[in-house]
């Protein structure tokens, strides 16, 4: 239990207060904000720039906590094949998942509407692709939609959690997610997070999920309020992290946006936990926006904690960090994660060390284990695919099998960690036994590749099975995924490195010192030996650089600080040819041609070159962002006034330009709109004044002498509806009637015609049906209780008792 | 039982050449080019609109030839996965 936080943020949005797993609401009762999202708002992250989109059956774009934050381009309607992913609507509101995925990430704060996001000032789209057939091909285009734009991709779906299905990506879906690893955000990778399975009642188990098993996404599950195993949550070595979501009845539950503009407090399983993980990257890549796919996922390993999460197999690996077949590595931390992110440097390259078993068939027997063995180098012999420390580990089995259901797969490393990849399936009788399947654990993150690897097959014939049939593992292939340096250590390098630049010191030249340990103490007074190539004519009184008397190219530093010679000056200076001396640029300049503040070429770390004024500036000007791989201030697009990190993502646009989600686009008359598919302005719908598409339900405002009934323009209200006024609307807007009513003058009770089935009594709709056998003494009652007067007793006897006087 | 596949009127097709010879196999066999399948290059999103929208057996008939032309290098029709919302 953390300290009660309330008094930092306050919000009005009117489920503010129950949102329990981001502040301590109560003053005298316990709270969960463990997850530290409050404290990493308070550092000042809250996902501005950082674009994220939810795979899903759609979103209500114009939902009020969502509109705001609604981006255009990161959404695309893959069923219908447009850009509107707006769900579609039904009587028992069937597509009402992406909504609500969605407000857990960018939920608009302070709107007096509902919830808060995580990542509140993040920008939100929606892939449409659940909402009809769903096929490779529908996957695979929904994993590379925009994959330079958008930054993270939030899935909270799989194959079934039946306890029975092993299935995940198609070939395509494969290929689109190492596409995007490999050249999504610009070659940082995209980010996929996605929801373990929610069949635990089932026995499932995710390892038979290929996509939450998958390196390429950060899979996450979910805990109670109390740090329970809620009755969904699957088991598993892939899971990476986890969230707080709903359990029992009595534990509270998340609450978010739900379909028509509605919040909602239903149970939500494992699929809210993958967006509240996408909002938490959200805010480590406002932190950082150059962290790579790989650093988010060291970055969850690193700050992710069992807190108080109640697990029976929480255990510490060689490399120190505490993880559990439940949890990954535990409860996200938000704070954690910003503060990481801020100061991360990008972790060395991956390598992949394969080792394939030998082809020697070994069969599975009942009630014994068998164990087979690889013995790995790590691949030290192969530089490009040496792996010393590890990250996934992934192993790829044939097996046939009687009944799939019955085996259990652990894998044990050479430290000693054995992680469970499968346990066993009660429900799963299919006699296909794994084809060439993927486990994948991350228990093993952070130890050495090199030695042992041992696999370990149980089979326990939970029915009875023909003795005869043996199950066979046929081949299996040892997959390491790692960094042949520490992934952390190597930084001090990177440290030291940049501080030599600030810094330059001829001492720390290796090469100066190579000939030192050869100089004895009497060559120090009369030196004959040979000089540096860098010393000129007048020769040296030692072997060293800074012994030279004059240089052929430049002297570095003073005489009192210890002179040397160099062919090129170092970061900081500039050559000055004529008095052939290094002489230091202006402050924050890393090279440059003169010592004026506007005689830059590139700037030291953290600052950036403007190029108009060849100077250093610790923030770009309006019309610029910051390019903090080239270092340089780069001019936005045209039409935009302000943007970042890329000349296309505006934030604010020039004069006749407004904004589509992150691109400036003509600002388009009233009555019509920008279709981003023609790029140009089309006319509303004729009910419009303004809209943001071409249909009837697409208005903002109607046409004169149209009203809003419900999302359309109509010119007079239908059956049911009464005109009324619209606070803050020029136009007047239909509002319905009293229940039951089919025409009416105003609210309340002022109905004048009924439903089928309803009679009108004292201008109320009653139903026909109600107490006709009422006497005169009943209605004596009712009439001397005014029962008719009180709404709840209308339908009691009323029309009768009024009939019979 | 056996999960029984469903197949549907769309195919997933690889073709070097750009996206007018895609156009120009998708009409000789009779398909609807719907554009490159996300960032995967050469790779084209073909439907056949006179092809069964699902059925449980890979349909044949002239359309399926695409298979057999040298210009294609890989071909697949698309077949219905059970996606669950969690």
């Amino acid at each position: 239990h953390t300290r009660n936080d309330l008094n930092f943020v306050h919000f009005n949005d009117p489920k503010w207060s129950g949102m329990w797993y981001i502040h301590c609401g109560d003053r005298s009762s316990r709270c969960r904000s463990e997850m530290n999202i409050l404290a990493a708002w308070q550092r000042g992250y809250t996902g501005k720039n950082v674009v994220v989109t939810i795979l899903d059956d759609g979103i209500e774009r114009n939902h009020p906590d969502l509109a705001q934050n609604y981006d255009q381009l990161a959404s695309y309607d893959v069923n219908g094949n447009d850009h509107d992913p707006t769900p579609r609507y039904d009587s028992s509101n069937e597509n009402k998942h992406g909504t609500r995925c969605a407000g857990e990430v960018a939920a608009v704060a302070n709107n007096s509407h509902c919830i808060v996001g995580i990542a509140y000032n993040a920008r939100i789209g929606g892939i449409r692709m659940l909402d009809g057939d769903v096929t490779d091909v529908v996957e695979a285009k929904s994993l590379g939609i925009r994959p330079d734009y958008i930054d993270i991709y939030s899935a909270s779906w799989g194959p079934d959690d039946d306890g029975k299905t092993v299935d995940g990506p198609g070939p395509l879906a494969k290929q689109a997610f190492e596409q995007g690893i490999k050249k999504g955000r610009k070659g940082l990778g995209s980010i996929f997070v996605w929801a373990s399975g929610n069949g635990g009642r089932e026995g499932d188990h995710c390892s038979c999920d290929g996509y939450t098993n998958s390196i390429y996404t950060i899979s996450v599950s979910s805990t109670t309020e109390n740090g329970n195993k809620p009755w969904y949550l699957e088991v598993c070595s892939s899971t990476l992290a986890t969230t707080y979501s709903s359990g029992e009845f009595y534990d509270r539950k998340i609450v978010t946006t739900d379909l028509r503009q509605r919040c909602t407090d239903g149970h939500t399983g494992t699929s809210v936990s993958a967006p509240m993980v996408a909002g938490v990257i959200a805010l480590a890549l406002e932190a950082n926006p150059l962290i790579t796919w790989r650093d988010v996922q060291h970055l969850l390993v690193k700050t992710s904690r069992p807190a108080h999460l109640k697990a029976n197999d929480w255990k510490t690996n060689a490399a120190g960090h505490k993880v559990s077949h439940l949890y990954g590595f535990g409860l996200v931390d938000a704070e954690a994660m910003v503060v990481e992110a801020k100061k991360w440097r990008s972790v060395p390259s991956q390598h992949t060390c394969t080792r394939i078993s030998d082809r020697r068939t070994r069969y599975i027997r009942p009630d014994q284990y068998l164990n087979a063995s690889i013995s790995s180098s790590g691949c030290a012999e192969q530089a490009d695919q040496s792996v010393v420390y590890l990250e996934h580990v992934v192993v790829r089995v044939l097996i046939v099998h009687p009944r799939r259901g019955d085996l259990q797969i652990n894998l044990i490393s050479p430290s000693g960690t054995r992680s469970q990849l499968l346990a066993k399936r009660l429900l799963d009788n299919s006699n296909e036994g794994f084809r060439n399947w993927e486990f994948m654990t991350v228990h093993c993150w952070g130890e050495k590749a090199e030695g042992q690897w041992t696999l370990e097959i149980f089979d326990s014939p939970s029915q009875h099975r023909n003795p005869e049939v043996l199950g066979k593992l046929k081949e299996w292939t040892l997959i390491l995924h790692g960094t042949a340096v520490h992934p952390y250590h190597s930084h001090t390098s990177h440290h030291s490195r940049s501080r030599m630049l600030e810094i330059p010191s001829p001492s720390r030249d290796p090469k100066a010192h190579e000939p030192q340990q050869e100089i004895t103490e009497e060559e120090e007074e009369e030196y004959d030996g040979p000089c540096r190539t860098e010393c000129g004519d007048q020769g040296c009184d030692g072997p060293n650089a800074d012994h030279c008397l004059n240089c052929v190219h430049f002297s570095l530093r003073s005489a009192k600080t210890g002179r040397t010679c160099v062919s090129q000056c170092p970061l900081g200076y500039y050559g000055d040819v004529e008095a052939r001396r290094c002489r230091r640029c202006f402050r924050g300049c890393e090279t440059c041609v003169g010592r004026a503040s506007n005689q830059c070429l590139s700037c030291r770390r953290g600052l950036y070159l403007h190029a108009d004024h060849s100077s250093c500036v610790n923030e770009c000007a309006t019309g610029y962002f910051a390019d903090d791989v080239q270092r340089q201030c780069a001019k936005c697009h045209e039409n935009c006034l302000k943007c970042v990190r890329d000349s296309d993502r505006c934030t604010a646009c020039n004069d006749g330009y407004s904004l589509a989600g992150m691109t400036c686009v003509p600002e388009c008359a009233d009555g019509t709109f920008f279709n981003l598919e023609e790029m140009k302005c089309i006319i509303c719908h004729h009910s419009c004044a303004t809209c943001t598409g071409p249909g009837k339900e697409e208005c903002i405002q109607c046409a004169k002498d149209f009203l809003q009934q419900e999302w359309k323009c109509v010119p007079a209200c239908t059956e049911g509806y009464y005109p009324g006024e619209a606070a803050g609307l020029p136009q007047k807007m239909c509002r319905k009637c009293e229940e039951n009513c089919l025409s009416c003058q105003g609210p309340g009770v002022t109905c004048s015609r009924c439903r089928e089935g309803y009679n009108l009594v004292s201008r109320t709709c009653i139903a026909n049906a109600t107490c006709n056998n009422a006497d005169e003494v009943f209605c004596e009652m009712v009439k001397s209780n005014r029962l008719c007067e009180k709404k709840l007793f209308r339908q009691f006897c009323c029309r009768t008792c009024l009939m019979t006087g | 039982l056996p999960s029984q596949n469903v197949y549907t009127n769309h195919w997933a097709v690889r073709i070097s050449g750009g996206r007018e010879e895609a156009d120009k196999l998708a009409s000789k066999y009779g398909y609807i080019n719907l554009g490159q399948i996300g960032s995967l290059e050469d790779h084209y999103h073909f439907h056949h609109s006179k092809v069964v929208r699902r059925s449980a057996f890979s349909t044949r008939g002239t359309h399926s030839f695409i298979h057999m032309d040298p210009k294609v290098d890989w071909v697949q029709q698309q077949v219905v996965k059970a996606r669950v919302k969690r």
